[in-house]
């Protein structure tokens, strides 16, 4: 098992430079191994470049820079072994307008292998998607109903029903 | 592989007979704060075997079923069927569509069932092993869970290379 | 003291139960001494009905509802004791847009005694505001520079400069 | 009482110097991610005598100085001035503009003035302690932190409720 360790370590390696660059449009993300003479014990340090900025420890980072540092690792994971399904709570919620276009453009990547369920209250995610849930509590009585979503109307406004 | 639906009954918020249908590849949930959006995904998490309340962010098991409100008596029981396509036959089960259902009562009688017959937890882990949906799965990441990653330790970071692996 | 600590434990409570009903617009929030009898060593518990359920403990709560929760508390302080400055960081960000407005109207009764300094990236918090101050980096140098705000251009887009 | 104005120089991506207006009642604070608005919180919370490193997202004290970027070099210093109107005299200070300034160089020396006099930490602190931007202060919430007061234990929570006596 130490080998597939070290080859899905090395895939994961390459995949995580690629969605970083992705996701930030510069800059580079590295994984190391903390103890590359024991692979069965070692752990992975993430090391990041942001664009225009000195590498850094992770702790410096912003909220949005964080969020989308983590979703680089994640995507990465899911390149290297692929999920059928994901399901994503609020991932997007840190993001500015710029950051959420650019994960919108990995996701549409990856839907070809993988549906995606996303949690989400920022509409430029909800207008990118291709199905609509609406989850709202219609008798105001502590139960969830499911709702059609009127998405021309989430358009104009920028919340859900 | 995909999830086609989902049916709840009795989960959490869900206190009426409730059927999601999952068509598409890019889904958005959306809804106003507290109207079980979240829940949703507590549910498809407990159906595929989540043993621990803290995940699902309750103190005992029986937490997850509906306890009532203003207007609403409790209910006695919960349901969750998860229904997948398996056109491609990436569940090792022989049908084209795959059920899961996991049901708990207020006495603390859990059950599984595959295509509605009775199964153990282990069977049912056992079917999504290889899929990514598996119990440390990186696949399922709840609301303010995404920073995790960047905060877990780099031990715990390479659990979810092993099961990458 | 103990007095002092009652007579703003007991002013807080009642400050606390008209904020929670002004942002929950219903539903009743409570504070409760862990230890009435020994004032010194006390401490306080926060019990919440949300409108149209029933009384749950504090985990339960969603990510918006938890936000709103602990704003009611926040503001509830400043009611008892005001604070001239106040500086928040994006806590609009877990919540809808209903709960947005509500959270301003609050704003709105405090700021005649108190000046709010709001971090957002919500665009009904941004068109809310009286000054607004746009933080970025021009240079793509990794150094902060303050620009001007176009808010016309915010009221159509829904994310900042 | 009220800030007026905000002066930094090399505190974190505040590289260059930067002389911000907060006029108004409710002034938004808007840009990208990572361009440095929570870096200006912490530039308040950090001239108002915040000790603690980690509260400042930082390990050593140092952090808190502009360390370089891809295209520029580190700077030796930090300072960061505080504006208030003290029309009202809520300050107990006899001048209509108070200026309250924090700066910090490399080796470590730290120096704070208030109206370009230096002074000691404990006078900054006293000058705020009835202002409710003491150092228990529940007036500045960082990012992520508006959960603390729900996460917070009982005890916890009184500590706030001793500082609004
Ligand atoms: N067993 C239960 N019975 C009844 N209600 C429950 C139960 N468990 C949780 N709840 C209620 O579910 C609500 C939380 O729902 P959920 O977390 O799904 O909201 P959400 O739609 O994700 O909201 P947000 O947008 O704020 O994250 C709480 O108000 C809680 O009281
Ligand atoms: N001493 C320092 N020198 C140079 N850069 C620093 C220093 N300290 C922090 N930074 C940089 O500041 C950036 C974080 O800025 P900040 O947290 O203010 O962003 P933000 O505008 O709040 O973004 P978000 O909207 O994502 O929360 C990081 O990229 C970090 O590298
Ligand atoms: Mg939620
Ligand atoms: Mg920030």
């Amino acid at each position: 098992t130490q080998d597939r360790f070290a080859a899905t370590f090395e895939r994961l390696e390459a995949a995580f430079a690629e969605t970083f660059l992705k996701l930030f449009s510069g800059g580079e993300g590295c994984l190391r191994l903390t103890a590359p003479g024991n692979l069965l014990e070692t752990g992975v340090d993430i090391e990041v470049t942001l664009p225009g900025k000195k590498r850094q420890r992770l702790e410096l980072l912003s909220g949005g820079e964080r969020a989308l540092c983590a979703a680089a690792f994640l995507f990465a994971l899911l390149k290297v072994k692929p999920s059928p399904i994901v399901v994503l709570d609020e991932i997007d919620a840190p993001l500015d307008g710029r950051n959420v276009e650019r994960f919108i453009d990995l996701l549409r990547e990856l839907q070809d292998s993988t549906q995606f369920i996303l949690i989400t209250h920022n509409h430029v995610t909800i207008l990118a998607a291709d199905n609509w849930i609406g989850v709202t509590m219609q008798g105001h009585d502590g139960v969830s109903t499911i709702v059609p979503v009127n998405v021309a109307a989430l358009a104009e406004a920028s919340d859900a029903p | 592989m995909r999830l086609k639906r989902v049916r709840i009954f009795g989960f959490k918020t869900f206190a009426d007979r409730t059927d999601i249908d999952l068509s598409g590849n890019l889904i958005a949930i959306v809804g106003p704060n507290g109207s079980g959006k979240s829940n949703l995904v507590d549910a498809i998490l407990w159906c595929l075997g989540e043993a621990n309340a803290r995940q699902l962010r309750a103190q005992t098991s029986q937490d997850v079923i509906f306890s009532g409100s203003s207007k609403r008596r409790p209910v006695g029981f919960c349901e969750v069927t998860l229904l997948f396509d398996n056109e491609d036959g990436a569940l090792p089960v022989a049908t084209p569509e795959v059920a899961v259902t996991r049901r708990l009562d207020r006495a603390g009688q859990s059950e599984y069932l595959i295509n509605r017959r009775p199964c153990r937890l282990k069977d049912l882990l056992d079917l999504f092993a290889d899929s990514g949906l598996g119990r440390a799965g990186y696949a399922i990441v709840g609301q303010k869970e995404i920073d995790q990653a960047l905060a877990a330790s780099p031990e715990e970071r390479r659990a979810w290379i092993d099961e990458a692996a």
